[in-house]
Order: structure tokens, then C-alpha cells, then sequence
């Protein structure tokens, strides 16, 4: 099964 | 003092209407050289980035910068409204507590003017830097959005694979599979109706449907889509203004 993966595991937050 | 003036109701309402959806709260700032949005939804998995140019508008002034913070379900309400062919402006001061919106009808002497109370929105922006894509996409965004439609009422996910000379989406769920294959190829007569495609590697990614659907709701804006696709980053899709863009970035989902 896939794992959703999310935003911050690739755009940092500022 | 912001004065946004749109020639026509209908563009701000699908801009709008493109993703409010996926996201409710949203802050809009506004500049001397246009306006600019980001947000990202609930489940942190799929982010919103607005630029409406002042090309885009009729007329278009804003003195000093400016943050709306806007629910999009009220905008919508009062979007509502006024008609399509309406002339739309934004008007809101420098320190707003409000933002009006004024139709006025371009053929008999009607105005509708609408206030709308403003957020104070806490919202993180991530940065978003120039990413190096493997893939780059373009095709008419109702063929997009009718494959996005279609295959997504087989599964939850929806792969798209590309390699040199072809494009394939794929679902496979509980009541059976589905795929679409396409290959590039220019319309001399309808370039709008061309898909191009620029591989520097082939790309096998796997994306949630229900991100999908929210995503092809910008079909509305432009009447090509723009996919950029990376193994190692969230994908964008692009629905370019006139002036400026709505982009959509999208995680992927990876096999562990």
C-alpha cells in the first residue's frame, strides 16, 4: 500500500 | 487603498471557484504589482498558489500592500451575486477591516456593491524553490480533467507513468481497472489542442484521486494544463491567466 506523503516532507515552512 | 477592477465577474468567479474547494481559508496579497495567494489544505498534502498579474485586470492600483484575509465560502456566496458579465471591482482600504465588491452592469445602470468582513488568517507559507522536474506536460485541461474524472471512479489513486513517447494514467480498484494512453502531438490548426511533452526521465508516480478532482476544478481558467512531474518532489499542475497562473503542487504517494 502507498503512503500518502505530505508538503512539508518537501518544501520547508517559513 | 486597493482599486482591482476586473473587466468581466466570471474570471475572479473561476479563479475562485478553481479551488475553493480544497481550501476555505485563504490570506490574498495584494501589491502594486498584482495579486498573490497560497494555501495549503487540511491534510497538508496538496497547496494552492494564486498570481493574478494586472494585466488581468482592467484597472488595477494598490498604493500600499495589503493582506485579505479571505474565507472562501462567504467570497463565494457574494460572488454569486452579481452576473458574469458584470464589471467586478475589488475595492479595500489600507488597513481593511472589509472588502467591497462592486458589480456594475455594463449595459443598464446597475450597481450591486457587497461587503465582505475580513480573517485575521494565521497561515504558514512554504517556500516553494525552483525545482528541477523530470517531466513536463501540456494538454488541453478538459481531456485532463475528463481522465482524471473517469479513472478516478475506479481507485483511490491514480498513476500516471511517462516515458519518451507516451503518457499513461492507470487505476486499478475493487470493480476493475482502467487506463488511458496518449502520445504527443502538435495540431496545426488547434494548437491549443496539442499535448506536448519534454522527458528528461521517465516518471512512474501515484497521486490520491480525491486531489486530482480538486485540482482539474481549475480546468475552468485556461484551456491547457501544464504538469510538471518529479520523482522526488510534489508535482505541479499549472492553469495559466492571461496574466499570472493557478498552480496546484501535489505530494505524491510513495511506496514505502
Amino acid at each position: 500500500q502507498a503512503r500518502q506523503m505530505k508538503l512539508n516532507e518537501f518544501f520547508p515552512s517559513t | 487603498m486597493l482599486e482591482a477592477k476586473f473587466e468581466e465577474a466570471s474570471l475572479f468567479k473561476r479563479i475562485i471557484d478553481g479551488f475553493k474547494d480544497c481550501v476555505q481559508l485563504v490570506n490574498f496579497q495584494c501589491k502594486e504589482d498584482g495579486i498573490i495567494a497560497q494555501a495549503v489544505d487540511d491534510s497538508r498534502v496538496l497547496l494552492v498558489s494564486l498570481e493574478i498579474g494586472i494585466e488581468a485586470f482592467q484597472n488595477y492600483r494598490c498604493d500600499h500592500p495589503v493582506t485579505l484575509g479571505i474565507d472562501l465560502t462567504s467570497l463565494s456566496k457574494i460572488l454569486r451575486c452579481g452576473n458574469n458579465t458584470d464589471n467586478l471591482t475589488l475595492i479595500a482600504d489600507d488597513t481593511p477591516d472589509s472588502v467591497l465588491l462592486l458589480f456594475e452592469d455594463t449595459k443598464k445602470d446597475r450597481i450591486a456593491e457587497y461587503s465582505l468582513k475580513l480573517m485575521d488568517i494565521d497561515a504558514e507559507f512554504l517556500k516553494i524553490e525552483d525545482l528541477a522536474y523530470d517531466c513536463t506536460l501540456k494538454m488541453p485541461s478538459p481531456e485532463f480533467s475528463k481522465i482524471v474524472r473517469d479513472l478516478s471512479q475506479l481507485s483511490d489513486s491514480i498513476n500516471i507513468m511517462i516515458t519518451k513517447e507516451t503518457i499513461k494514467f492507470v487505476a486499478d480498484g475493487d470493480i476493475g481497472s482502467g487506463s488511458v494512453i496518449l502520445k504527443p502531438f502538435v495540431n496545426m490548426d488547434k494548437p491549443q489542442e496539442s499535448i506536448n511533452l519534454n522527458m528528461d526521465q521517465p516518471v512512474d508516480l501515484t497521486f490520491g484521486s480525491k486531489y486530482l478532482l480538486d485540482i482539474v476544478k481549475g480546468s475552468a481558467l485556461s484551456d491547457n494544463v501544464g504538469v510538471r512531474l518529479s520523482s522526488e518532489a510534489p508535482a505541479l499542475f499549472q492553469f495559466d491567466l492571461k496574466s499570472g497562473y493557478l498552480q496546484f503542487f501535489l505530494a505524491p504517494k510513495f511506496n514505502d
